[in-house]
Order: C-alpha cells, then sequence, then structure tokens
C-alpha cells in the first residue's frame, strides 16, 4: 500500500534496465560490471535511500516478474521450453541482482547481508502466499520455484565471502521454506518438496554444515511435509496428487536412509508422531534406518543372543523433548509420583482418559500415548541396567504396570495406538529396542485375554507383510514370539481364524526360519 | 504392501552418495551429468 | 483398525489445491540454468531406447573412454554443467589443452621446437569449434598466459 508516486514506474524501467544489462555481453564475469553501473542508477533513482523503499523495489520487481510469467503462460500455442525461456530470461536476471545486492551491501557486515535476504525471501513469500490466496486453482508455481532455488544455489557458490554466511544463509531459506510449507500453500506444495530435496539443498543442509548444525531444521521441513500427506493417507485417500506427493515423499526418504541414516535415526520420533498409524512402510522405512558404523546381525541367526550384543545396552540419541510432551503437567507429576511409588493409586484408573482429553477432536491423543511410552520405557531402562533387560526383570515394575493398565483397559483404538507406540521403538540394537521388544512379549505372555494377544500379533504382523524394508528390532522380536515355545504361539486359535491367515503365518515363518 | 521401494529409480547399492545425483522427488531416474550444474572455471564459459 | 476421520475442511482446501497444482508441474528444467544450446526438449522415445541414466556415469573414467569429438561436443554443448568438466578433464588426460583465449583445445602435434617461460612454439593440432573439425597448425606460439 501507499507506494510512492512513480515508484512503480521506476521499478518497471530498472528493472527492465537490468534485464538488459544483465544479458549484454559487456556484463562481465558473474555479471559483476554491469551490477557496478546498475547500482549507480539505483542511487540516482533513489531506490536505496530507505528501507521502506528498497523493500518496495523488491515487491514490485517480485510482482512484475510474476506478472510475466503469468502472461507467458497463458500465451496460447508456445511449447513448455519456449515459456520457460521466456520467463528465465527476466527471473535470472533478477535473481543474479538480488544476489549481487545481498553479496556486496554492508561490505564486510555480515549482519547487513543476511538482514537483506531475510527481508527478501520474506517478501517473495509474501507475494506467493496472497497470490496463491488470490489465484487459488490457477496458482502458477514456476516464478516462486525458479527464484527461490537460483537464489539458494547463487548464494550457495564456492566463494569466500558467501562461504562466511552460508549457515546463515542456509537458515533464511529453511525459515522461508517453513513459512511456505505445503499446509500453509498447497498449491506450491510439488515446488516446495523439489526446493527442500534438491542435491544443492541436502548436500548443504545434510552433509557440508559442520556438527549437524542443519540437521534440526531439515527435520522440521520433513515434519512440515509429513503433516500434508498425514490426513489423505489417513484414509488411504490415494488421489493421483497425493500419490504423487507420496512417491515423491519416498524418494527423498529413500535418498536419506542412504546417505544421512543418522539422521532418520535421530529423528525416528518426530517422524513416527506425525505419520498415520496406518502407513506402514513409510514409517519402517524410518525405522529400518541405523548407524552407518554399525553392522546389524543377521535377525535369523539360529540362537542369536541379543542381550551379548555390544550395542544393546547402548541408549539412542532422541532429539525430541519427549518430557515437554507429556502434559498437563500435573498429569505429567502424577505420571513421575506413581513411577516412584506407585501412588496415586488412582493414576491407573485415571489413565485412560487422560490419555482421551484430545483437543484436536479425535478419540486419543496420539502424540501423548507416544511420549508416554517412550518416556516410561526410558525411566525403566536406568534401574535394569545392572540386573540387565530381560523378560523375567522388567516386570514386576511400576513401569510395567502402566504397560499392562494400557494393555487391558484401552479399547480396540487405544490399544492399537499404544502398541504401535512401543513398536514404533523397534529399530537397530540399541537399548531402547531391546526394553520395547522384551516389554511387547511381557504383554503377549502375561495376557488375559486372547485378544491382546492378537493385536500385539497385527501390530507385528502388518509391518512385516508390507514390502521392504523391515526394522531389525522388529524381525527379532516377531522371530522370538513365532520360535519360543513359551509363548505357545502356534496353539492360539487366532492363527488359524482363516485359511489365509493360517497361509500368511505359515509363509512369514518359513521366512524366519 | 507398499510400493517396492527399488523401482523407484533409484541406485539403493550405489557405494556413492545418492543426493548429489538426485534429480527430482518426481524423477524416475537420478540426474545425468549434464543435468548438473556445475561451477566450471570461467574460461569454459565460451558461449 | 481405525477407520477414516472426516477430512477438515481446511484439509479438503490443502486437497483440491494439491489436485490443482498437480496439472502444472515442476519440470527437471525449473531447477537447472538455462541450457542455450541443449535446452531440456522432453519428447517422447520408443520404450526400448534407454532411458535410466547408467551406473558411473559421471567418472572420468567413462569420459576417457569417448572418442575426442564426443568430448569436445560434449565440452562446448553443456556449457556449465558436470558433463562439460568431466570432458575437460578427459581432454586433459589425453594431453590437450585449452587456450582460454581461442577458447580452443590444442594438442602438440611434436615436441616445440622452441619453450621459454612465457611460450612454446612448434606444430599443433587443434580442434576448431567453428568448423568443427581438427586442423593442425604449423609455427604456432603458445603463450603459457593463455593456458588454462
Amino acid at each position: 500500500f501507499d507506494d510512492p508516486a512513480g515508484l512503480h514506474e521506476k521499478t518497471e524501467f530498472l528493472l527492465r534496465e537490468w534485464v538488459n544489462m544483465y544479458h549484454s555481453p559487456q556484463a562481465g564475469r558473474d555479471s559483476f560490471k554491469a551490477f557496478n553501473a546498475f547500482v549507480q542508477q539505483m542511487h540516482t533513482q533513489g531506490i536505496l535511500k530507505t528501507d521502506d523503499l528498497i523493500t518496495r523495489f523488491f515487491r514490485l520487481c517480485t510482482e512484475m516478474c510474476v506478472d510475466l510469467c503469468y502472461r507467458a503462460l497463458s500465451e496460447a500455442g508456445q511449447s513448455q521450453t519456449m515459456i520457460r525461456a521466456k520467463c528465465f530470461h527476466t527471473l535470472d536476471a533478477f535473481v543474479r541482482l538480488i544476489a549481487l545486492l545481498v553479496k556486496h551491501s554492508g561490505d564486510t557486515n555480515t549482519v547487513t547481508k543476511i538482514n537483506l535476504l531475510n527481508k527478501v525471501l520474506g517478501i517473495m513469500a509474501g507475494v506467493l502466499l496472497q497470490d496463491h490466496e488470490v489465484r487459488f486453482a490457477e496458482f502458477q508455481q514456476l516464478p516462486y520455484h525458479r527464484i527461490f532455488i537460483m537464489l539458494f544455489i547463487e548464494l550457495n557458490a564456492p566463494e569466500p565471502i558467501l562461504e562466511a554466511i552460508n549457515f546463515e544463509v542456509l537458515t533464511a531459506f529453511c525459515h522461508v521454506f517453513h513459512i511456505l510449507r505445503p499446509a500453509k500453500a498447497p498449491g506450491f506444495a510439488y515446488a516446495w518438496l523439489e526446493l527442500i530435496s534438491h542435491r544443492v539443498f541436502i548436500g548443504r543442509l545434510l552433509a557440508l554444515t559442520p556438527n549437524q548444525r542443519g540437521w534440526g531444521f531439515y527435520a522440521q521441513l520433513l515434519v512440515d511435509l509429513f503433516k500434508i500427506l498425514a490426513p489423505f493417507l489417513r484414509n488411504a485417500d490415494m488421489t493421483k496428487p497425493v500419490q504423487l506427493l507420496y512417491k515423491g515423499t519416498l524418494r527423498v526418504l529413500l535418498v536419506l536412509l542412504h546417505d544421512f541414516p543418522e539422521f532418520l535415526c535421530d529423528y525416528h520420533y518426530a517422524f513416527c508422531d506425525v505419520i498415520p498409524p496406518n502407513c506402514i512402510q513409510m514409517r519402517n522405512l524410518i525405522l529400518s534406518a541405523f548407524p552407518r558404523t554399525m553392522r546389524l546381525p543377521d535377525p535369523f541367526t539360529v540362537n542369536l543372543v541379543v542381550e551379548h550384543l555390544p550395542d544393546i545396552n547402548k541408549a539412542p540419541r532422541i532429539l525430541t523433548n519427549i518430557v515437554s510432551l507429556i502434559q498437563p503437567a500435573s498429569f505429567k507429576k502424577d505420571l513421575d509420583s506413581y513411577l516412584k511409588s506407585r501412588a496415586p493409586i488412582t493414576f491407573l484408573s485415571e489413565l485412560k482418559s487422560n490419555l482421551q482429553a484430545n483437543p484436536q477432536g479425535s478419540r486419543y491423543d496420539i502424540p501423548l500415548i507416544n511420549a508416554l511410552v517412550l518416556y516410561v520405557g526410558t525411566q525403566a531402562i536406568p534401574l535394569l541396567q545392572t540386573k540387565g533387560v530381560s523378560m523375567s526383570t522388567i516386570a514386576p515394575s511400576s513401569h510395567m504396570d502402566i504397560f499392562e493398565n494400557l494393555a487391558v483397559n484401552l479399547d480396540t483404538e487405544g490399544r492399537y495406538l499404544f502398541l504401535t507406540a512401543i513398536a514404533n521403538q523397534l529399530r537397530y540394537p540399541n537399548s531402547h529396542t531391546h526394553y520395547f521388544s522384551c516389554a511387547l512379549l511381557y504383554l503377549f505372555r502375561q495376557a488375559n485375554d486372547q485378544t491382546i494377544q492378537e493385536l500385539i500379533t497385527r501390530v507385528l504382523l502388518e509391518r512385516l507383510i508390507v514390502n521392504r524394508p523391515h526394522p531389525w528390532g522388529l524381525l527379532i522380536t516377531f522371530i522370538e514370539l513365532i520360535k519360543n515355545q513359551n509363548f505357545k504361539f502356534w496353539d492360539h486359535e487366532f492363527v488359524r481364524c482363516a485359511p489365509e491367515i493360517e497361509k500368511l503365518f505359515e509363509n512369514v515363518a518359513r521366512s524366519c526360519y | 504392501p507398499g510400493i517396492d521401494l527399488t523401482t523407484l529409480g533409484l541406485n539403493l547399492n550405489s557405494p556413492e552418495n545418492l543426493y548429489s545425483m538426485f534429480q527430482s522427488p518426481f524423477a524416475e531416474s537420478a540426474c545425468r551429468p549434464q543435468d548438473i550444474d556445475y561451477h566450471v572455471p570461467a574460461e569454459y564459459l565460451t558461449n | 483398525p481405525l477407520g477414516p476421520i472426516q477430512l477438515t475442511k481446511d484439509q479438503h482446501y490443502q486437497l483440491s489445491n494439491l489436485e490443482a497444482a498437480y496439472h502444472h508441474l515442476p519440470h527437471p528444467s525449473d531447477s537447472e540454468r538455462m541450457r542455450h544450446f541443449l535446452p531440456r526438449n522432453p519428447c517422447p522415445t520408443p520404450t526400448y531406447y534407454p532411458s535410466a541414466t547408467f551406473p558411473h556415469a559421471d567418472t572420468v573414467e567413462l569420459y576417457q573412454r569417448c572418442s575426442t569429438e564426443t568430448l569436445f561436443f560434449i565440452f562446448y554443448y553443456m556449457e556449465g554443467t558436470k558433463a562439460q568438466y568431466l570432458a575437460a578433464k578427459a581432454l586433459k588426460k589425453q594431453s590437450w589443452r585449452f587456450h582460454t583465449k581461442y577458447m580452443m583445445w590444442f594438442q602438440r602435434h611434436e615436441e616445440p621446437k622452441q619453450i621459454t617461460e612465457e611460450y612454446e612454439q612448434g606444430t599443433y593440432i587443434y580442434f576448431d569449434y567453428e568448423k568443427w573439425g581438427q586442423k593442425k597448425k604449423e609455427g604456432f606460439t603458445f603463450e603459457y598466459r593463455y593456458l588454462e
């Protein structure tokens, strides 16, 4: 609003001027000669006089670039290649101008550079969100996608001036991509996934930034991606657009599993918290990650003694603050008190209602169930360190009281969510995998009701019958269940409840044997 | 049963990192060298 | 076992936006610098044409097995890409050297008649990208300041 009179015309003139200078053979290496001359023109036109004017200049330029693209895209009879050449002719020049202004503003003052970058990215985001809202189904991702990716690549060129501010550049882009997450701009979702999975973006954020300082930002962007997919995957509502986004997500996760498994290990909890419970294969993909330094023993090894594995007592890194997820504080206080002294005695009888007090309207507070399960387990493990975790040491304990209470008192949905939370900890050899594997088998053995045993079996089986990959902890737990006579697994009637189920069990058992 | 993840166009047995040749979440194959922008010496920009 | 949940109004809005965006998806070229000389022009080819990239496509060893004409084609037509960089490396391994003023690749045809600190002089083969062919040049002075 309130653009000064004449600013629009001035901006249009300057943008046109710059595009011509950028493409002229005299532009010099990286357009630097042209840039020096053009900055003089910006001074002459008074554009650089105040922050406000610079901001308006960038917004107007962005809108002009976007309008040019919409016009090119609406021209009939043009090939995609022609349309793109026309759009990129101006967009790439505009990107170069921004990159040069960021690089050369404030001389050696890096704060000035980063402030300008954040301002420009914020302006882009504002123009995109408004355009997205106004045009709805006619919204085109092309101009914004091009500007963001080419600006990111330009600002990640191997130049000393840029290396010095690279982490701030990365965080600025992560910030704007979070603002533009698919839940906020679903019409930009495909381009957004292209942007956050671009090889330069992944390389910089996950590989080249020292001390994994970029991992938390990337984890947030992946959570943003899972959140847009969740409701549609939850209903298995796989329209073609959702299917494409889902398959694209699987590709990105495969790259991460192959190149950065430790990243998936560290953030598995946050990801499983937002991935719908019925999204079995995608979740298995994340749970199958294990540190590259680790050699997984073949889960089918005869008489594999898990307790003797070197890493089995090491706690995995969980980069989510579980404690903060257990709300309200009064519930957390009672929980700690019960774990410590099995009081207040009402804790168990009120437990189910605490897990159902869910603001979002769905019947159970899934994040609370997930946090409770992991918290209780991590509280139990240190107490077992001396005796060692095993079927005979994990109970009796206040921790297993809680798990048994949930297994017995919850309804089918609640029980399924509870057992899913446990199964989500069955990963590579570590103390959590070991404890929760024992807990699950203990609940199976103690169950006084076949429906609990059937549901435990179902939670394991549904993860085994999908295409690979399968987490190591899942395999060893199921193998133990079907091999160890103490569980009398094959005596249960649900194993033979239908011919195809019986056949399925035999197939899985055969592959295990 | 999910998808056979080996059919998504990624060479999951590659000893090299996949991300440096990753073309797109929507592409059925990895990048070719001519698809990858590279900081070549300025003298090579002959056109 | 949980059954479907009712989509919220927001989620319906998101879904319809996704469906609209599905009809103008990003192109691979949207994330690449403009290729003035070999733009991506997707065109349907018979299914039996090889399409996936073959392994080790981005190694100098593979480029060393290409003919020099192929390397020159890659160098001049795939400017600014990893392919150009690999082609240049392969050419250098075959004793070609890039003249940054003429922007052409030269190879000694025989030992130079004269070598000083600043230049060498003798008979060379060079690849003329305008006439697209290899030529011999006698008595050529290759000034080292133009050696890449």
